[in-house]
């Protein structure tokens, strides 16, 4: 899952 | 994080502080868009939601309490403060932006990461913050007095996705992360939108004159 890869911006 | 994304955030930060600043001080919220405002808050209502399903730092959770926070409550003061909502410049605020939730909603379960609720809510939310800014360019074009606050408030919310094209630029060369053409295209039309009111401001700024946009 790449889901954390990205999502950590605002 | 990067330089560039710390930086990005804080001039984010920093353009809402500059908003409240001038709702709380001034008691005014003349020359801004509500509809930009309400659009805000579904930008971040649907981005957010991860707030209850995944957990990446303190920074982060204070960050999204924060954007949630005071976008709500920007759109309760422009709408019920007593004195404030007196100030608002409804009829010339006459943009249709829900006109803008529907396309940015189809393009998000037509062009997505992968094809989830929260995916498609965190890339319709990537469209709509792309055109979020158009009811205010307009209602700034319309005005004859833009104050510093506002015109301040505009540059940096514009400057905010310009520092993220940085950090995007950074991640990808430094960090190798993958390709994410989503948000990169979104931030790349954000900014964009705004090069016409950045040529102004500037100008402005250098001149020491009011701000003043071309009708």
């Amino acid at each position: 899952d790449d889901y954390d890869d990205y999502h950590d911006e605002l | 994080m990067n330089v560039f994304r710390l930086a990005g955030d804080m001039t984010h930060l920093l353009s809402i502080m500059v908003l409240l600043l001038k709702i709380h001080s001034m008691k005014s919220c003349a020359g801004i868009s509500l509809k930009t405002q309400e659009l805000y808050v579904l930008v971040f209502a649907t981005r957010y939601l991860d707030i209850f399903t995944t957990y990446f730092s303190f920074y982060n959770t204070v960050m999204k309490i924060v954007f949630l926070v005071t976008s709500f409550s920007i759109v309760w003061y422009m709408r019920h403060h007593k004195v404030v909502r007196q100030t608002y410049d409804r009829d010339q605020d006459t943009f249709r932006h829900h006109l803008l939730v529907i396309p940015c909603f189809l393009l998000a379960l037509l062009i997505n990461h992968r094809f989830t609720v929260r995916e498609v809510l965190w890339t319709f939310s990537l469209y709509l913050e792309a055109v979020a800014i158009l009811p205010q360019l307009v209602l700034l074009q319309r005005s004859r007095n833009i104050d510093n606050l506002t015109g301040n408030y505009v540059f940096f919310l514009g400057a905010y996705r310009g520092l993220y094209l940085f950090n995007w630029i950074y991640r990808y060369m430094a960090e190798k992360s993958q390709l994410r053409w989503i948000p990169w295209i979104s931030g790349l039309v954000q900014t964009a939108l705004y090069a016409d009111f950045f040529y102004y401001y500037i100008k402005s700024w250098k001149k020491r004159e009011k701000l003043q946009l071309p009708a």
